[in-house]
């Protein structure tokens, strides 16, 4: 089977920050297929952000990520 | 486990909950059956109650839908994602949508909706994912019968809201820790130059290029095989893994289980009495595969595909050192490493003799 990327980690705390951010609900993965679910979401913070549109959790966009945020609305809330 | 950013949750014990729609994949009585069974896992190991609406605005409102259906996040067709829900909160908060593009059963075929929903109420609830191989807030689904709750859920949810006062339940078995000092094998062989170690209803997976072993509930990976196995060896001149089970051994190549299987293990000509093997390795400069079971081993030829004679002899006789039993063994390069209990025996084939002793567990970089 795939060597999985060592993102384990990287992946729960960004789909933490898109749930915040970017209304993200929380869901439940097949056992034969990934989503492209949160690809979609990245794609909507990377252009937001002017980073490169990728839909890929690369380090610019994990960085960003870890950037303080001021005055932006919580959707979540 | 992890709680939701900021740790949101309802305020009041007391919630409510409406079926919008039906799946037409099952009978309405069984998706309402679902979906109360799933409510009463978590109401019973919290306070919470949930009573079902048959109209106007509930707490947590259910609905089977596909593609767009209005909140902004489409579900994406068969498999992939297949249902998500929005944490505690008013309006859209709590509401939980199954994705219809997906064939939901009250069986363990496809999708059971029943452990979906219960997981998905678990997000409804305030639960983010957990990174515990096994637990219900693991975010990719497995079936599994039973109550679905590890002690890790419950962990989760009784600190948002506290344990039930009037109910105790019987969790699943926690997943492994990989650093437990105490932590034994039940079974190991390599497989393609991965090696896969089994423990419990999990194994983990270690892989040259790999930086972190991973754990994975051998459902997931291999449905066919029995929730636990006690041994396991590679042929690599076969390429072939062969794995036991009680009295019954399965075949893999590669990760693909080989048709014909299970088969009686006395098939290879151990006699009726051997209900279980310990531990199997393959030692391929000899052809030889070593049955270890109680103070016991077994050798068996499989050029000839025949048990040599002069078997079954003591363990402790001809492995000194490494004591009378042993759950599991793999060979590499004239050394064998047997495991047993928390302990690894590093044993020369070619002098007979231990070379050294570690932890079991320092194979997992502990």
């Amino acid at each position: 089977v795939p060597i999985p990327g060592d993102e384990t980690d990287e992946r729960l705390q960004a789909e933490k920050y898109l749930s915040r951010f970017y209304n993200l609900p929380a869901g439940l993965l097949g056992a034969r297929k990934s989503s492209d679910v949160l690809q979609t979401k990245l794609k909507e913070m990377q252009a937001f952000f002017n980073l490169k549109v990728t839909g890929k959790l690369d380090a610019e966009t994990f960085d960003t990520m870890k950037l303080p945020r001021c005055g932006v609305p919580d959707v979540g809330e | 486990y992890n709680v939701s950013p900021r740790k949101l949750k309802w305020p009041n014990n007391n919630l409510t909950f409406r079926i919008e729609n039906f799946t037409p994949d099952m009978k309405k009585a069984d998706v309402e059956r679902a979906i109360r069974q799933a409510f009463n896992v978590w109401a019973s190991v919290t306070p919470l109650t949930f009573k079902r609406l048959h109209s106007g605005i509930a707490d947590i409102m259910i609905s089977f839908a596909a593609r767009d259906h209005g909140d902004f996040n489409s579900f994406d067709g068969p498999n992939g994602l297949l249902a998500h829900a929005y944490a505690p909160g008013k309006g859209i908060g709590g509401d939980t949508h199954f994705d219809e593009d997906e064939n939901w059963t009250k069986e363990s075929n496809d999708y059971n909706l029943f452990l979906v929903a219960t997981h998905e109420f678990g997000h409804a609830l305030g639960l983010e994912h957990s990174r515990e191989a096994g637990s219900l807030m693991f975010p990719t689904y497995s079936y599994s019968p039973g109550f679905p709750l590890s002690e890790d859920d419950i962990d989760g949810i009784q600190e948002l809201y506290g344990p039930n006062p009037n109910r105790k339940v019987k969790p699943k078995p926690d997943a492994p820790k990989k650093c437990d000092p105490m932590l034994s094998f039940d079974a190991i062989t390599e497989l393609r130059g991965e090696t896969i170690l089994f423990k419990d209803r999990f194994y983990w997976r270690i892989h040259p290029q790999m930086p972190e072993p991973e754990l994975t509930l051998i459902r997931s990976t291999w449905p066919a095989l029995p929730k636990e196995v006690d041994a396991a060896y590679e042929n690599s001149d076969k390429d072939m893994v062969v794995i036991f089970s009680g009295i019954k051994m399965w075949a893999l190549s590669g990760y693909d289980m080989v048709e014909g299987y299970p088969k009686y293990i006395h098939k290879l000509g151990l006699p009726k009495k051997v209900r279980e093997i310990d531990a199997a390795v393959h030692i391929p400069e000899t052809g030889k595969t070593l049955l270890f079971t109680d103070e016991q081993y077994w050798s068996y030829d499989e050029r000839t595909s025949t048990m040599d004679v002069g078997f079954p002899r003591a363990i402790e006789l001809d492995f000194p050192g490494i004591g009378k039993e042993v759950d599991a063994a793999v060979y590499d390069s004239g050394t064998l490493y047997f495991f047993h209990d928390y302990m690894r025996f590093e044993y020369s084939y070619r002098s007979r003799k231990v070379i050294s002793i570690v932890r079991a567990n320092s194979i997992l970089n502990c």
